[in-house]
């Protein structure tokens, strides 16, 4: 996260990291269910086997394990079967995990938005993530307060790509706050107006090179878009029907 | 090794030729690549998303050398010598010619050309180099772009959007849907390309593209992938269409929570008489509603005496592990005896909520 500060622990209980061996982390991730994340379709290009891939929960600090760590092992990837590495659109993949979390104050999963439930263009919601800061990659999860901006305003900032209704925008024409390079996978979460629960909106996905001098918002998949197939595939799997 | 992380090490050549994805740089005379590329992404992945691939195309719009793009692409995605497995360089002239012509137009907007082409690295041509130079017919525009008549590339996304960006006006010539090769949903203006009609994808507003894809017998519903099967094998718990597309929303709660099944293409209740407290786990957890709240035994209304069609739980339903609820019912030659439906109300899981803030006395 550019711009960011250093979370609470335990502020961001659904945030997951995504870690293969020797690398460690390589993306976010998102629960939404005690067996069930969410991460991008791109972190799995190359990589597609469950078994080279863990999900550690519960964690702030990537170097210290923290005693609220869960880790689990990917029991499959389900990539969406219209992702398109060109063009990075329809960028989601739903995750199973070998066997369920513990829920905890650490550790729970954040809510999926209802049918067409979007973020009105100017609202605030937060980023967080483990990727680049612009000088350095952090130890500690990061968090950064992200305003959601229109598709056409959007794709002002990138013509030379389609914004899809597949994507959401959120960020700043300058880039001050902005998630980069191994924030991808990870949330962009919102707060409900009452109730005060936070609703899962987006997925990192990408974006101007981050740390450059051509700057402009982030790039999220539209988790609101794929709420129908998310729900759908997590039951395909869950009662063995695929 | 990007492609194989798990067998490579320090001896092995990693080096291969894959199919050119990046869909600005997909009309070259070439169609294969390799990794890294001149500009040190390491996947082409990493290519789509970078700074040079913005910056390029932009460029390509201000005119400023007929064959920027062909140089760019020779960067972006390096043409793989199918023999040795090594890239081929674009040839230093081209990139001299490249770099003198648009370099200039960059500065004006205060951005820098790439730092990663210095021009020097590239072999000068000759008979006994093997690197590239662009034919006379190379595309001068990339796939993203569209061609004006006059010669000049423009965005793809500026062509038919009601403003003139050609010099020529030439990009709002034309502008149907057929004219350029698309499908135009019916009702719409929208245009969308062949192969997403009839694919299973709603592309179209109203499923336009999606209707009237199937042609199936009486006795056959049609799949979401518009296969046809049989009616009998609809929600019976076991997948038939290829996208598993038989067995989806089979099970929902319809006016008073009444457990609904749509089983063979109609509605059926679920008699109660042998309803258990698992299945109301089950059906909420199915229906991705978390746990059951309540479950009550509503009597069926005697408006409608002899006309309700009634589902039976399997006797060995608790053997069926992992099935769904539609799987664990069946029909059976008598009405419900005591033509009780099942009525559920579940409730969410929680989620979305953080730990309360420990307070500290300070």
């Amino acid at each position: 996260i550019l711009g960011g500060r250093v979370s609470r622990p335990g502020r961001w209980p659904w945030q997951c990291s995504l870690q293969s061996d020797p690398s460690g982390h390589i993306c976010g991730c998102v629960l939404i269910g005690k067996k069930w994340a969410l991460t991008v379709a791109h972190c799995f290009e190359g990589r597609e086997s469950a078994d080279l891939w863990k999900v550690v929960l519960g964690i702030n600090n990537l170097d210290h394990p923290s005693p609220y760590l869960q880790t689990r092992g990917v029991e499959s990837i389900i990539v969406h079967p219209r992702y398109n590495r060109a063009v990075v659109d329809y960028d989601i993949s739903v995750v199973e995990l070998d066997r369920e979390v513990e829920v905890t104050g650490y550790v729970r999963p954040v809510c999926l938005p209802g049918n067409g439930q979007l973020p009105q263009p100017d609202t605030y919601c937060y980023i967080t993530g483990w990727g680049h800061m612009g000088n350095r990659m952090p130890f500690k999860l990061q968090e950064g307060e992200v305003r959601i901006i229109s598709l056409s305003q959007c794709q002002s900032y990138f013509d030379m790509k389609t914004i899809t209704s597949r994507m959401l925008c959120a960020g700043y024409e300058a880039g001050t706050v902005d998630s980069c390079m191994g924030d991808s996978g990870g949330p962009l979460v919102c707060e409900e107006p009452h109730g005060g629960s936070w609703t899962l909106y987006g997925l990192t996905s990408w974006g101007s090179v981050c740390f450059s001098k051509v700057l402009g918002p982030g790039v999220y998949s539209n988790v609101t878009h794929f709420t129908p197939w998310i729900h759908r595939q997590i039951y395909l799997h869950t009662f063995h029907l695929h | 090794c990007p492609s194989t992380p798990s067998t490579c090490d320090a001896r092995n050549n990693c080096s291969h030729c894959e199919p050119i994805t990046l869909e600005l740089c997909m009309n070259l005379p070439y169609n294969s690549t390799t990794y890294p590329n001149y500009l040190g992404h390491a996947t082409q992945s990493e290519s789509s998303v970078s700074w040079e691939s913005s910056l390029f195309p932009a460029l390509v719009q201000t005119n400023c050398y007929k064959y920027l793009m062909f140089f760019a692409c020779t960067m972006l995605v390096p043409k793989c010598d199918s023999h040795t497995h090594q890239r081929v360089p674009p040839c230093r002239s081209l990139c001299r010619s490249s770099k003198e012509r648009c370099e200039s137009v960059l500065g004006i907007v205060g951005l820098q050309w790439p730092e990663d082409t210095d021009c020097n690295q590239f072999p000068e041509d000759g008979p006994s180099v093997t690197c590239l130079l662009p034919d006379p017919d190379v595309d001068e525009c990339s796939p993203s772009h569209f061609k004006c008549r006059s010669g000049r590339c423009v965005l793809s996304s500026k062509r038919c959007d009601g403003h003139m960006d050609c010099d020529d006006d030439s990009d709002e010539d034309n502008c149907g849907c057929v004219e350029r090769g698309l499908w135009e949903c019916p009702g719409t203006r929208l245009c969308i390309k062949h192969s997403m009609i009839c694919d299973g994808f709603p592309d179209c507003p109203l499923l336009k593209d999606e209707n009237n894809c199937s042609v199936c017998e009486d006795n056959e519903l049609a799949c979401n992938n518009h296969q046809c099967i049989h009616r009998t094998l609809w929600c019976d718990g076991t997948k038939h269409c290829s996208d598993s597309s038989d067995e989806w929303d089979c099970v929902s709660l319809s006016e008073g929570s009444v457990v609904t099944v749509f089983r063979t293409g109609v509605d059926y209740h679920v008699c109660g008489d042998d309803w258990t407290m698992d299945l109301s786990q089950l059906t909420c957890s199915q229906l991705g509603l978390g746990g059951p709240a309540s479950v009550s035994l509503v009597p069926d209304p005697p408006s409608v005496p002899g006309r309700r069609r009634w589902l039976h739980v399997h006797p060995d339903w608790r053997q069926r592990n992992g099935s769904a609820l539609q799987g664990l019912l069946e029909k059976r030659g008598h009405a419900c005896y005591s033509r009780n439906r099942v009525s559920l109300h579940c409730s969410r899981e929680d989620c979305g909520l953080r730990p309360a803030v420990r307070l500290y006395k300070r």
